[in-house]
């Protein structure tokens, strides 16, 4: 069966027919499967998967394409990255974040950094919902809100993070990935660390043991002794924070 | 600390090389149990053979999603990386069960390969499932100590960052 599946490849990069394109799309379709789960897994429950598969699928007819079965690489990592990137691309060309949360977000980020420029410290949740003028319930809502799109909208509007990149957890992630993106991994590392270190007690361990211990949520709630929902708040406002902090 | 927390990084990269390899099991078990409930329901076998690939890639978007998004958020930080060793060797041992081929024209195999194409890639996809789900109980056994010792002060994030 490897060689038939060789064969095909051969076939295809001598003739490029269609027939048998369509084969190894079928045969390699499960990556775009894998890829579109773990996107979906940072996104919220809305976001309907088959549209997330058929971005993918673009992705993966053009890894295809590209593809050199001469070079010695393998197929699959080659494409796990044009289907990530096909997937990322097109969400954010469609813009799927509501309009009036993304607005919201930005609110609280300003009033973070004016806050934050007047105090020279990490503000508290009553001085920023004080500086927008809304009550604790209000604030913590609008935590709520961004947090129910998931990570993925969270991390994905940091101002590092290469485009390749679907969260700056992915980012950390790499830093198995070899040579070539070592040295920028190490870097986004301690930016990213310093930016963290100066920041309030709890936000800074709930960035730091979801990011860097890979904790999950209601392991950290256990950690912290609080609910998984609060740490999720918390969570929240720490990206904000981190954000208004790497983009000034 | 620093040597729980190697242990639980090298089992998180045989966790996510497993994870891979399963998904792509169950992509291709769900492109053939297609064809098994087509066959189910169409005794006579009266389809049109020839046409499956087109439709296939019609459906694949269908067939490669899991239906109801995944189950509650977990509030898990996930990564999508490249492959590791584990991943490639997995995949290319599920390669030896059916081969683009068969896969092309499912429609014309044969009722004893179409089973046994069927056979071998669920009993792959069961075992994949239950290397993972042993090595979830072990990861998920480390986080919960890592957990602890943050929790009981025995560590802190300080001396991480
Ligand atoms: N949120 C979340 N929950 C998880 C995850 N992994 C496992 N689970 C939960 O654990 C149950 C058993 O998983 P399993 O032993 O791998 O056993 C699974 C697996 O062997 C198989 N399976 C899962 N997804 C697919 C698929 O897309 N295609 C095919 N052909 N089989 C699948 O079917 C069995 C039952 O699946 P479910 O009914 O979904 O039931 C799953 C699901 O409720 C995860 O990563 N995230
Ligand atoms: N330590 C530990 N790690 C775990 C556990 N469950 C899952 N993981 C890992 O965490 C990743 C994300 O899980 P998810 O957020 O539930 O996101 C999952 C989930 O939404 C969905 N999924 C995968 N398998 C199943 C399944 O059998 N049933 C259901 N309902 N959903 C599934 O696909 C997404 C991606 O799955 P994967 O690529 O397998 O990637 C999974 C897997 O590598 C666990 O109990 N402990």
């Amino acid at each position: 069966n490897q060689n038939q599946l060789d064969e095909t490849w051969a076939r295809y990069k001598d003739r490029a027919k269609q027939s048998d394109r369509d084969q190894l799309i079928v045969y390699y379709a499960p990556l775009v499967k894998y890829v579109a789960g773990r996107i979906a897994a940072g996104l919220p429950h809305n976001v309907d998967q088959a549209d997330l598969v058929s971005y993918g699928m673009f992705g993966l007819i053009d890894a295809i394409t590209k593809f050199d079965p001469e070079r010695g690489f393998k197929f699959e990592t080659y494409a796990i990255s044009r289907i990530k990137g096909a997937v990322l691309d097109e969400l954010r060309s469609i813009d799927w974040v509501p309009r009036s949360v993304r607005a919201k977000a930005k609110s609280v980020e300003r009033a973070m950094s004016e806050l934050e420029s007047l105090h020279h410290r990490a503000p508290t949740d009553e001085e920023i919902a004080e500086e927008l003028d809304l009550s604790m319930t209000q604030l913590n809502n609008i935590y709520n809100q961004i947090s129910s799109l998931g990570v993925v909208a969270l991390d994905e509007m940091l101002p590092f993070g290469n485009g390749d990149s679907m969260s700056f957890g992915d980012t950390l992630a790499d830093r198995r990935d070899g040579p070539g993106g070592q040295y920028e991994r190490v870097e986004t590392r301690q930016l990213l660390g310093d930016a963290i270190n100066r920041m309030g007690e709890r936000e800074k361990i709930v960035l730091t043991l979801y990011y860097y211990e890979s904790l999950t949520l209601s392991e950290i709630g256990n950690v912290l002794g609080v609910t998984e929902s609060r740490v999720c708040q918390i969570h929240t406002k720490a990206v904000l924070q981190l954000r208004s902090r790497l983009q000034s | 600390l620093p040597e729980l927390r190697d242990l639980r990084v090298r089992c998180a990269q045989v966790e996510s090389d497993v994870s891979l390899a399963r998904r792509v099991a169950q992509g291709r078990l769900d492109i053939v149990g297609r064809e098994v409930r087509r066959r189910a329901g169409d005794p006579d076998g009266t389809a049109v053979p020839g046409d499956h690939v087109a439709s296939v890639l019609f459906e694949l978007p269908d067939l490669m999603s899991d239906g109801v998004s995944g189950g509650s958020p977990s509030g898990r930080p996930v990564s999508i990386t490249a492959p590791g060793e584990v991943a490639l060797t997995m995949i290319e041992r599920l390669d030896t069960t059916a081969s683009p081929a068969d896969l092309a024209q499912i429609e014309q195999l044969g009722v004893e390969r179409l089973a046994e194409v069927f056979e071998n890639i669920s009993s792959f996809e069961a075992e994949l499932s239950a290397v993972r789900r042993r090595l979830h109980e072990t990861i998920d056994a480390i986080q919960a100590e890592i957990g602890r010792r943050y929790r009981d002060g025995e560590a802190s994030v300080d001396s991480l960052l």
